[in-house]
């Protein structure tokens, strides 16, 4: 646990954008238990940033592990990270490995 | 008996 993951990369996304542009699913207790981006959407910051792909899996954003989440916590903590005004980008910790 | 072999699958939330 907290271990980087030999296949992991590390995304910094700027919020260039109004919108951060992704769509998630999964979470714990459903079949996908960590979240996974299934929309990148034109336009926006992730978009923009040119690093995510459709299918990655979410391990960690700014550092804060997505493991054990349920779908609406793990969301809700995109969310945050994406609207605070502490820090200009968001940091995600993706892997291609499901 | 039933047997429960998968999970329910998620909602999408769009961010």
């Amino acid at each position: 646990p907290g271990l980087l993951e030999p296949t992991s990369t590390l995304v910094r996304v700027a919020k260039s954008a109004s919108t951060l542009g992704i769509a998630i699913e999964g979470g714990a207790n459903t079949r996908q238990p960590l979240p996974r981006i299934v929309t990148i959407q034109r336009g926006g910051s992730a978009h923009n940033c040119g690093q995510l792909k459709v299918g990655q899996v979410i391990l960690e954003v700014n550092g804060v592990s997505m493991r054990g989440r349920e779908h609406r916590d793990a969301a809700r903590l995109i969310a945050e990270a994406f609207k605070t005004k502490e820090r200009d980008h968001v940091d995600f910790l993706v892997t291609d490995f499901n | 008996r039933e047997k429960r072999l998968t999970l329910p699958p998620s909602e999408i939330t769009l961010l």
